[in-house]
């Protein structure tokens, strides 16, 4: 089914429990069962009900023995009818519902597992994977689908849009108001810097196009782009209203110019600059802080780091300087033993990276430098083909012009240069000739199109005569014999 | 009721039903029926993860007799020959 890239498309989709295992009873399989599906929006059908009504049922549940399976799933896609019994899945007589957690078996998790493939999962050789042939025993009362399986869903059915909301937006304070916030410019472009420079407008407010920021993180599933006092939020690669931020309008004690800042699984955020790391809750800053890097972790570069990289589906926390890595241990504080690492790990990945993310769905690893991206597969453990592409244009919405017109500090410049002149140089290599063959070749092959078509059409019209000459020859004797 | 445990764990059928093994790929030379089913042993290890012998270890064949969901794990396996009809 997924294989042929087929969905279920249909949001009513019903399913019915055709019976109910004894040695579980009635109503523990009918419960377990409605809970498995119970997160989808599907309807139950009770059987009496769906024949009399000739309602479909595209999902039956039923109870077999055979072969000693756990359960069984039969997906049957029929383009052409649509047939009441697309799935059958079928949880096995043999499993209880309270069968002791080792032995891994509960129909509850039967019922998601055999779900799984009637929505067209396969199965996962990721042990921890719901999908894994043999699943392991998992919390049932607060159960939480395996990133693995996850994932699976996600690469056949998309990202849910709700998952693309903050989930924790951070608050937003009222901005000051400056003369380029009024209302009227609201929806206004920032003022473009004069053409031979990038020099900041004149309030001091940069203009996000321009590039060469300290670092980009995602805080709460937004990107905060930081550069020298200033910060902006974007969402859906918009800058959101109000932005640029001074930063420490938001974070008060924050210092310009901050080497690197990532969200700790506990909801603070961390922010690096030189020796010194601080961390606030929300926008308040905890007491105590900055303290100096050595106190985060002995074995970590005294004078700072690059980036940082929180892999929250994993649990993981790397820090990344110059040409090595470390991974950091969030429970224990302290970086985890065998580390530096070197970059090449990271095949790809340029050393000194000024920004780090992870996908939405943790697929992928996003590194910033300069005005680049790189995307990194988590699986293959390499930077995707095609890359580095603009950060510009892909995440912050600049059209190819201003990407064009800001493209200065291209590798890694931690400060603006501001002495720079851009200059611009046409080229013209392309001789007269090859601009010729580019205008006869088409026309040649579009002439040798019209003589096919002309061809084809001689040839139809001879084979209808002949067709028609054919029946006439043929009704003759049938009509004598009739 | 059935109960995997109790089962005889016959191998070759295990390897077919779960898409190791193709329906026609034991042909009757044994040097070739051996190779075949290291192969598709080798792969089921690697699936699960266990250590690839390519042998009927014990590891191996607790993994086999583990109750399980009937789904095959390579559902390719099965439909190569129909694919290409």
């Amino acid at each position: 089914f997924a294989l042929t890239g087929q969905k279920w498309r249909d949001r009513k989709i019903s399913y019915s429990i055709s019976n109910f295992t004894p040695k579980v009873g009635e109503k523990d399989t009918q419960r377990a069962i409605r809970r498995a599906f119970g997160s989808l929006s599907w309807l139950e059908n009770l059987c009496s009900a769906s024949a009399e009504d000739g309602m479909k049922v595209l999902v039956l549940l039923g109870h077999l023995v055979l072969l000693g399976h756990l359960g069984h799933a039969n997906i049957c896609y029929c383009p052409c009818c649509w047939a009441e019994e697309l799935s059958s899945i079928t949880p096995v007589e043999q499993q209880g519902l309270k069968l002791p957690p080792s032995s891994g078996n509960d129909l509850f998790l039967v019922a998601v597992h055999e779900l799984g493939h009637a929505l067209g999962l396969e199965h996962s050789n990721d042990p921890s994977a719901i999908m894994a042939p043999f699943y392991q025993y998992m919390d049932t009362h607060n159960f939480k689908l395996p990133l693995d399986d996850l994932q699976g869903i996600q690469k056949i059915y998309g990202v849910p849009t709700a998952m693309m909301e903050p989930t924790r937006p951070l608050p937003t304070l009222p901005t000051r108001r400056t003369p380029s916030t009024s209302k009227h410019d609201r929806h206004s472009r920032p003022p473009r810097p004069p053409a031979d420079r990038p020099a900041l407008p004149g309030n001091g407010r940069p203009n996000i196009c321009d590039g060469n920021f300290n670092t980009v993180a995602f805080f709460r599933r937004e990107m905060f782009v930081f550069k020298d006092r200033w910060f902006w939020r974007l969402r859906n690669n918009k800058v959101q209203e109000g932005y640029p931020m001074q930063i420490d309008q938001f974070w008060k004690g924050l210092p310009p110019r901050i080497d690197a800042t990532y969200e700790r699984p506990d909801g603070k955020f961390v922010f690096f600059k030189g020796d010194k790391y601080w961390v606030f809750k929300e926008v308040t800053a905890e007491p105590g802080y900055p303290r100096s890097l050595v106190e985060m972790g002995s074995t970590l570069p005294k004078d700072g780091i690059d980036t940082a990289l929180r892999w929250e589906p994993v649990g993981k926390t790397y820090f990344f300087k110059g040409d090595q890595y470390w991974r950091y241990n969030e429970e224990k504080h302290t970086t985890d033993p065998g580390y530096p690492k070197p970059m090449a790990v990271w095949k790809g990945i340029p050393d000194a990276p000024q920004g780090a993310f992870i996908s939405r769905e943790g697929h992928y690893t996003y590194f910033y430098r300069g005005k680049e991206y790189w995307k990194f597969d988590n699986q293959k453990l390499a930077v995707e083909p095609g890359y580095p592409k603009s950060v510009l244009r892909d995440w912050m919405g600049c059209d190819q012009s201003e990407v064009g017109r800001s493209g200065k500090g291209n590798r890694g410049d931690r400060q603006l240069t501001l002495d720079d002149v851009d200059i611009l140089v046409t080229i013209n290599d392309v001789p007269p000739t090859v601009n010729a063959i580019a205008v006869v070749i088409p026309c040649v092959l579009s002439l040798c199109v019209l003589v096919l078509v002309y061809t084809i059409f001689q040839f139809k019209h001879k084979g209808a005569q002949q067709s028609a000459a054919m029946q006439l020859y043929h009704r003759y004797p049938v009509q004598e014999w009739v | 009721s059935v109960c995997a445990e109790d089962r005889t764990l016959m191998v070759e059928t295990w390897l077919k039903t779960y898409g190791y093994l193709l329906p026609h790929a034991i042909r009757t030379s044994d040097l070739w029926q051996e190779t075949v089913l290291q192969a598709a042993v080798a792969s089921m290890q690697r699936f699960y993860g266990i250590p690839v012998t390519g042998r009927l270890d014990q590891t191996t064949v607790e993994w086999m007799r583990k109750p399980r969901c009937g789904v095959p794990d390579h559902p390719h396996a099965s439909r190569h020959q129909r694919k290409r009809r």
